[in-house]
């Protein structure tokens, strides 16, 4: 896959599953 | 209510009081116990000691203990208040607060100014984010060449540092995220409203006679 060019830095980082702290309350 | 369990929670160094806790942040009691819950069954998954290690929440959040992951590794270190190398369960519930829906959006933006600001000099510089970029690259399996990354950074960094001086300091970062309000998405947890019946066992758990809803 090939990153949206478009997005700024931060958007594109925001979008890691390191980041996503959701995946804590999935049992 | 729960008087079989009242020793239990001598074995995990740094519990507090419910109460108290609840007190301090958006959660209610009964959400403090909820989120104990969450918190011994994260802190028992590698190493049952009653606090949480690095690969307790890398498995926690990647489901593999082995994946080594940057991002995780920042959330990890914020979470780590006290920098003991583990998160007890205060520290656990007061960073988890900044996450709820109802914490004060300021709190939200200077988490997230801490989380990008890796080397901790109160300015998110641009080696940090180029640094961000590639272990995302490398964590999605993107591929993207090195002059689009430095484009990226260019366009992000025209946006972001108004100044100009290489490098975003905190009322820039402010007036970007205001700008950008989708940056700051990653800071709420829905799921936080919902903790008690997520985790509806805390009802037999509880050291509270009266449990607050």
């Amino acid at each position: 896959p090939i990153a949206p060019v478009t997005m700024n830095a931060f958007e594109l980082i925001s979008t890691s599953q390191g980041l996503n702290l959701s995946s804590l309350f999935e049992k | 209510m729960g008087c079989f369990q009242s020793t239990s929670r001598k074995q995990f160094p740094g519990y507090e009081d419910p109460v108290q806790l609840s007190s301090q942040t958006a959660f209610s009691v009964s959400e403090v116990e909820a989120l104990f819950e969450l918190f011994k069954s994260i802190s028992s998954s590698v190493i049952d000691d009653g606090l949480i290690n690095k690969e307790e929440l890398q498995l926690a959040l990647f489901k593999n203990r082995k994946k080594e992951n940057l991002f995780a590794n920042r959330i990890f270190d914020l979470f780590d208040v006290k920098q003991k190398g583990v998160i007890d369960f205060g520290d656990f519930v007061r960073s988890l607060n900044v996450f709820h829906p109802n914490a004060p959006q300021e709190d939200k933006i200077n988490f997230s100014f801490k989380l990008y600001d890796m080397d901790g000099t109160g300015y998110i510089e641009r080696l940090e984010v180029k640094q961000m970029l590639i272990a995302l690259l490398c964590e999605s399996e993107m591929k993207l060449a090195n002059e689009t990354i430095e484009m990226i950074l260019d366009k992000t960094f025209m946006e972001a540092d108004v100044d100009q001086d290489g490098k975003i300091d905190k009322s820039e970062w402010h007036n970007f995220v205001a700008r950008n309000p989708s940056l700051l998405k990653i800071m709420t947890l829905p799921y936080l409203r919902d903790i008690t019946t997520t985790f509806p066992s805390f009802v037999f758990n509880s050291e509270v006679d009266e449990v607050a809803t």
